[in-house]
């Protein structure tokens, strides 16, 4: 379970603030799928940001597990990063002095995992995504979207319990990203993971449950999916 | 006009080299509109960058306005890029250390126009944007949209005669997309600018009066737009 409870997020010193995020408040229960849609500059990647614990919220709480983050030290946060988030960025965060298969893999080598299990996990998952081609290949040598599928296959290797995608299928043509999209509905029926998505794409928010709705750093409204 | 005859692009030297263009003929006409789309890793990026004289191609020849690239000097070439060329990059290729409005005003720069003229221009054409209330950010204090309409302002403020578009409607909300769509529609309807736009988005294809699709690094198809 994540919660958020009057979370707020100010950017800037002095004279020059800006507030990003303005009274979050939003619980969302282990095994769901949600979206969260807004115009751009609403608050999404500051949002997934705070409650992922790469950025702080200026105040407010945030609680996983029944757990407020702000009483975790940093060894439980890096745990926590570590063996139960997956995160898949909207620029992607690939290193560039990595291959496709040692970007893939940083998540595993931080958890120390034997390195032919590695390179198994590695093949298995690239060629799910059609990236098994370019696994030696570094990130300049390779397309947008072949680097935005192998920030997914990174953001999944752990099987994360908690994951939080932004905006996954941006760079991806239609097969692409149905692909993504079948592959994180399964995640989330048969592994149970929680997953909150980022999409400005109709059909990428049609795979959830529920979408709530920010517009300048506020959550105003949410459709939950019938049974049609 | 924009034409390309048997061109090749191949990545890589000794035995790992990688066809990314096999055998591209095209034909752009001045003031077309023009959409290319294909799969991940079909070639689209690497075509831009080959037609936009950013890359070179392995063989085959690029004409602009009848001129041979190949044929062109270094100052010939700059000058094409400097005076004619606007380019939306997939990833935006800000600098880091220039705020928004610098990033804006860079081709400006290069061409020595007056500073007064040169804030005016930005103002304007960043409020057509909406991200005129970040003109003084740096690029890692603005969201993935506001980055990617910052590009397009770039891109576009020399009012180029030749546009070219990779994917620059990716990161945007719908509104955005929309007002990003109907500016470009009406550069090529009154400035009569050339635009070369890959889209993965079937509503952004719709803006172009023809649309090219490439799949492993070979045009294999063209719809033309019907009048209804
Ligand atoms: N510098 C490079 N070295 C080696 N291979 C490259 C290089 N740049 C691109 N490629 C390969 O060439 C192919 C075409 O790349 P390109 O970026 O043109 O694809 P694209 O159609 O733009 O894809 P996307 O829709 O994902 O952006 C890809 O398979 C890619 O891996
Ligand atoms: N480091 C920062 N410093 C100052 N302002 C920031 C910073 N990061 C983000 N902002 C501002 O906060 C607002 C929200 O940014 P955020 O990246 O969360 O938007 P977003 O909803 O993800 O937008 P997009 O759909 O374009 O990606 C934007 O107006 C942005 O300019
Ligand atoms: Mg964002
Ligand atoms: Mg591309």
């Amino acid at each position: 379970v994540v919660k958020a409870t009057n979370v707020k997020k100010v950017y800037g010193l002095k004279g020059s603030i800006y507030t990003a995020l303005d009274d979050i408040n939003l619980t969302i229960e282990t095994g769901e799928f949600v979206g969260i849609m807004g115009p751009s500059g609403s608050g999404k990647s500051t949002l997934l940001n705070v409650l992922s614990t790469i950025d702080h919220p200026t105040s407010g709480d945030i609680f996983i597990d029944n757990t407020n983050l702000a009483q975790m030290n940093e060894d439980q946060l890096s745990a926590f990063r570590r063996d139960k988030l997956g995160f898949i960025f909207q620029d992607y965060n690939l290193l560039d002095t990595l291959t496709v298969r040692e970007n893939i893999l940083l998540p595993l080598a931080l958890a120390k995992i034997k390195a032919r299990d590695l390179n198994q996990k590695a093949d298995k998952i690239a060629e799910q995504f059609f990236i098994d081609s370019i696994l030696d290949k570094y990130p300049y040598q390779i397309s947008g979207g072949q680097k935005q599928r192998t920030a997914v296959c990174r953001a999944i290797i752990t099987n994360p319990s908690l994951l939080l995608a932004d905006e996954p299928t941006g760079a991806l043509d239609s097969r692409s990203a149905t692909d993504l999209l079948e592959c994180l509905k399964e995640l989330n029926e048969t592994d149970k993971t929680t997953i909150l998505m980022v999409t400005h794409d109709a059909f990428a928010a049609s795979y959830c449950k529920r979408v709530l709705f920010i517009k300048d750093g506020t959550i105003f409204t949410e459709l939950v999916k019938g049974n049609t």
